[in-house]
């Protein structure tokens, strides 16, 4: 159940992503 | 409280709790969660990601939590 480089790479990219948009909501609570 | 029903929090719980690297696919989560339809899971999903507490992994399928690891 090895995961390729790329899907290696992806779930990285994914993950960033995500944080960006945690961090933007958590923003966006503590302006409102 | 943090802000998610309880519904929200099943979910999110049972992805943080998934130790594989590829995360918990929908039909693992539909499988644990009973009581909860599949639409009513989707939505919740789409939610979480939407707020940055879970992200697709190796296809849209396939859920992580940003913070459990």
């Amino acid at each position: 159940n090895q995961l390729t480089a790329e899907q290696k790479r992806k779930i990285e990219e994914n993950r960033r992503k995500a944080l960006e948009r945690r961090a933007q909501r958590l923003g966006q609570i503590a302006s409102s | 409280n943090n802000g998610l029903s309880a519904n929200q929090n099943q979910v999110l719980s049972l992805i943080r709790s998934c130790p594989y690297p590829q995360g918990i696919s929908i039909q693992e989560l539909k499988q644990r969660l009973s009581g909860i339809g599949l639409s009513v899971i989707k939505q919740v999903v789409e939610f979480l990601s939407n707020e940055g507490h879970i992200f697709s992994t190796i296809d849209e399928d396939h859920y992580k939590s940003t913070d459990n690891d």
